[in-house]
């Protein structure tokens, strides 16, 4: 429960006081507000720089809380085929959700407007995608819009809810994925944010999402205000966190954009999880720009935490994280988020492994269970393949079974922890079993993956079923996802308090000089170590020697001992001819003080401008961990990461290209990465990206834009027109069929061959062989030939004949 | 709204896989009556076909003259496109 809160944060926004999950300060009432947004943009991160991108019914781009941060580079219209994602305006309301999810991502602050997103400084774009039939050509074109641009697609939709529905991304959409993890953000990886199920009230199961469920998204939860479990929530293994959203009418709300320039506080559900997850991996990628789509996930693992959030089901993994088929690891925590961020190492190439349990047959009996086991040695034969530390295990069935909905499948891993791959639905009676559906599980994340793996299966009947058709599990694979190292460094910070490496000196040198001799009280007349000086010694040691050749260590409370050379951590004192210590975090120095190292221990870097170790660079500088030191950036950068090259800010006349800065070229030139020069753009651009027509960013003077080109006349089939959001005239494409055209909709002048011209549109020249009087007197009476589906009927015959 | 309940509803747009750029794709495409209306999104090799004289919507897979599509040896791979219920959450 927070106090008043003295770092508190005031925006003039009019529903900023209402924002209770990004901030407490209500005095008359208690207030639990633990994602700590507040605290990562005290930080300094606010989403700049970050592209995020909404997959919905559109965004209402010019609503006075968006419009200073959209971006028409991150939003298509993949329903409507152009650049504009403004959503279909109606009476019902019905394409309000994009904007009041992107509302929660990028809503600007202190603008005296509605309220503040959770990456206010964040680039926000819309792709109006669910306005019309969505088929998986249209999902894979969502997904694959400007994957080197946008850093973030966040998607609040999937397979309908009902407790019955098996559903999942179709095989293009499946490629999508798969390209934006590998191509994306120029290698990084695309970042895919969804959220879970909203079927609680039907007794669904996220499982049975195969977007949820998808190795490639992030899956998010829901929790109220209070810690309680929604009444939409549906539990799964696939879900990594959680945030706050709405809840019950007795607590409180969260507060979003709404269409026609509204807000409003009528947004629910897990749709407004997804938005506040992916406004903070804008944070952190604000912080981090090189975290891969893996590290936000391995981000998102270690800094989430069960808080308030009540469940039954939390459990600890092997590896110590707490996880629940609710809340998967629980609240995000955004600060937590952006300092892990700040020092990560990106975490090693993943690896796969997947075995096969030998085939036979298992028939499931009604009312009892099946039990199969593999064991794995997670391909440590294969070092491409071998997984030793988890991240997803996915399990991929082939069940035949009466009544889909009795099953309950679980997952047993080599340290006895199981997690639900899939629970019972009561109102799933399908007959259609899981044809290899894949079912996914983060709770064995840090796991070991070596050992034995239980799958079991459990029949509940829940009706009469005839006893004699019995399930069957055909086969299952197991698929291991992981790395064959420990993908994080003794370094990184293990918890957001832990963000500052300290390294305790006393501990540092007790373990380097475990110098616990006895004093021999006993006179010694045996030989004395090598390194012994003159005055000999009370015994055969090092430690016993009277005096030394070379260099002495340590002192009387720590028990002296002679040595040939000085370990690391000291120097060697000429005159007094004793091993001194360095400074704090030195591991060569040639004196005492802060300014005489000459190379850190591990974890610190050598700042050569005054010789001292840090753990941070100074501006213009960066930390190369093969030397230890710290370098100077490319003389473009101001600020770069773990190369020189590898920037993060510009200087002045620069401006950052992926990780380069390049130089600001003028309209009309592109820079030439490989010449390194600003070289002109083709003649019909304005701006561009390089040098070929299919490169115009923005169309020269008394050019159109067509396609991905610009024209200085639209071709046949295409009219000149402007476009909403576009600041140049486009070239629509007419009607089909059409070669020239005045316009949208029947304008049509001139049609292509094999079509005539009827009544401004472009028909078959087929014939209709029944086109009698009456057929077409019944055609002329319906207007009929005013509808588009039956132009290319018998229109041309009955208008031809009169 | 999906007017056939479960069942699946049958669209007048197909993904294929053709190898040999636009140009190729282009010519397959008016081969069979279809329109191609471009690459689809990132994915290499894959184009978007409409064909206007199917039906928009059936609950059927209808054959027809256009169906050969999936048979000619330069189209590696086909798929009528299905509409996906999909709810916001």
């Amino acid at each position: 429960h927070a106090q008043i809160d003295p770092s508190f944060i005031h925006f003039n926004d009019p529903k900023w006081f209402n924002m209770w999950y990004i901030h407490c300060n209500d005095k008359s009432s208690h207030c639990r507000s633990e994602m700590n947004i507040q605290a990562a943009w005290q930080r300094g991160y606010t989403g700049k720089n970050v592209v995020v991108t909404i997959l919905d019914d559109g965004i209402e781009r010019n609503h006075p809380d968006l419009a200073q941060n959209y971006d028409h580079l991150a939003s298509y219209d993949v329903n409507g085929n152009d650049h504009d994602p403004t959503p279909r305006y109606d009476s019902r309301n019905e394409n309000i959700h994009g904007t009041r999810c992107a509302g929660e991502v990028a809503a600007v602050a202190n603008n005296s407007h509605c309220m503040v997103g959770i990456a206010y400084n964040a680039h926000i774009g819309g792709i109006r995608m669910l306005d019309g039939d969505v088929t998986d050509i249209v999902e894979a074109k969502s997904l694959g819009i400007r994957p080197d641009y946008i850093d973030i697609y966040s998607a609040s939709w999937g397979p309908k809810d009902d407790g019955k529905t098996v559903d999942g991304p179709g095989p293009l959409t499946k490629q999508a994925f798969e390209r934006g993890i590998k191509k994306g953000r120029k290698g990084l990886g695309s970042i895919f944010v969804w959220a879970s199920g909203n079927g609680g009230r039907q007794g669904d199961h996220c499982s049975c999402d195969g977007y949820t469920s998808s190795i490639y998204t992030i899956s998010i939860s829901s929790t109220t205000e209070n810690g309680n479990r929604p009444w939409y929530l549906e539990a799964c293994s696939s879900i990594l966190a959680t945030t706050y959203s709405s809840g019950d009418f007795n607590e409180r709300k969260i507060v979003t954009t709404d269409i026609r320039q509204r807000c409003t506080d009528g947004h629910t559900g897990t749709s407004v999880s997804a938005p506040i997850v992916a406004g903070i991996i804008a944070l952190a990628l604000e912080a981090n720009f090189l975290l891969t789509w893996r590290d936000v996930q391995h981000l998102l693992v270690r800094t989430s935490r069960p808080v308030h959030l009540k469940a039954d089901d939390w459990r600890t993994n092997a590896a110590g994280h707490r996880v629940s088929h609710l809340y998967g690891f629980g609240l995000v925590d955004a600060e937590a988020m952006v300092l892990e961020a700040e020092k990560w190492r990106t975490v090693p190439s993943q690896h796969t492994c997947s075995q096969m349990p030998e085939r036979r047959i298992r028939y499931i009996h009604a009312g009892q269970s099946v039990n199969s086991s593999i064991t794995t040695s997670g391909c440590s034969e294969e070092p491409e393949q071998h997984v030793d530390h988890l991240e997803h295990v996915v399990v991929k069935v082939l069940v035949v079974h009466p009544r889909r909905g009795d099953l309950e499948i679980n997952l047993i891993s080599p340290s006895g922890m199981k997690s639900q791959l899939l629970a019972k639905r009561l109102f799933d009676s399908s007959n259609e079993g899981f044809r290899n559906w894949e079912f996914m599980t983060v709770h064995f994340w840090g796991e070991k993956a070596e050992g034995t793996w239980t799958l079991e299966i459990i029949d509940s009947p829940s009706k009469l079923r005839n006893p004699e058709v019995l399930g069957n599990l055909k086969e299952w694979t197991l698929i291991l996802h992981g790395t064959s190292q420990n993908p994080y460094q003794p370094y990184s910070g293990q918890h957001s308090s832990s963000r500052m490496l300290e390294i305790p000196a006393s501990q540092e040198f007790q373990e380097e000089q475990q110098l616990e001799a006895e004093e021999e009280q006993d006179e010694y007349n045996g030989s004395c170590h090598s390194e012994c000086g003159d005055q000999g010694c009370d015994g055969p040691d090092a430690e016993h020697c009277l005096n030394c050749v070379h260099f002495s260590l340590g002192s009387l409370k720590s028990d002296r001992s002679c040595v040939s050379h000085c370990p690391l951590g000291h120097y060697e004192d000429m005159v007094s001819r004793r091993c001194r210590r360095c400074y704090k975090g030195c591991e060569r120095c040639v004196g005492q003080s802060a300014g005489d190292c000459v190379s850190c221990r591990r974890g610190l870097y050598l700042n050569r401008l005054n010789s001292s170790c840090t753990d941070t660079c100074p501006p213009g500088y960066f930390a190369d961990e093969n030397q230890r030191q710290c370098l100077k950036c490319h003389d473009t950068c101001m600020r770069c990461l773990r190369y020189a090259d590898r920037c993060t800010a510009c200087r002045e006349r620069y401006s950052l290209a992926g990780m380069t800065c390049v130089p600001q070229c003028t309209d009309g030139t592109f820079f030439h990465l490989e010449e390194m020069t600003c070289s002109p753009c083709h003649s019909s651009c304005r701006t561009c990206t390089g040098p070929g027509k299919e490169e115009c960013i923005q169309c020269a003077e008394d050019y159109l834009q067509q396609e991905w080109g610009c024209v200085q006349t639209c071709t046949p089939g295409f009219y000149s027109g402007e476009s909403a959001g576009v600041p140049h005239k486009m070239c629509h494409r007419c009607e089909e069929n059409c070669l020239s055209c005045s316009g949208p909709g029947t304008t049509c002048t001139k049609c292509k061959e094999g079509y005539s011209l009827v009544s401004r549109t472009c028909i078959v020249n087929a014939s209709c062989n029944n086109a009698d009087e009456v057929f077409c007197e019944m055609v002329k009476s319906n207007r009929l030939c005013e509808k588009k589906l039956y132009r290319q009927f018998c229109c041309r015959t009955c208008l031809m004949n009169g | 709204s999906v007017a056939f309940g479960h069942r699946d509803v049958y669209t007048n747009h197909w993904a294929v896989r053709i190898t040999g750029g636009q140009e190729q794709a282009d010519k397959i495409s008016a081969k069979y009556g279809y329109m191609n209306l471009g690459q689809i999104g990132s994915l290499e090799d894959h184009y978007h076909f409409h064909h206007s004289r199917i039906v928009r919507r059936a609950a059927y897979a209808l054959k027809g003259p256009h169906s050969f599509i999936h048979m000619d040896p330069e189209v590696d791979w086909a798929q009528q496109q299905v509409v996906k219920p999909r709810v916001k959450r």
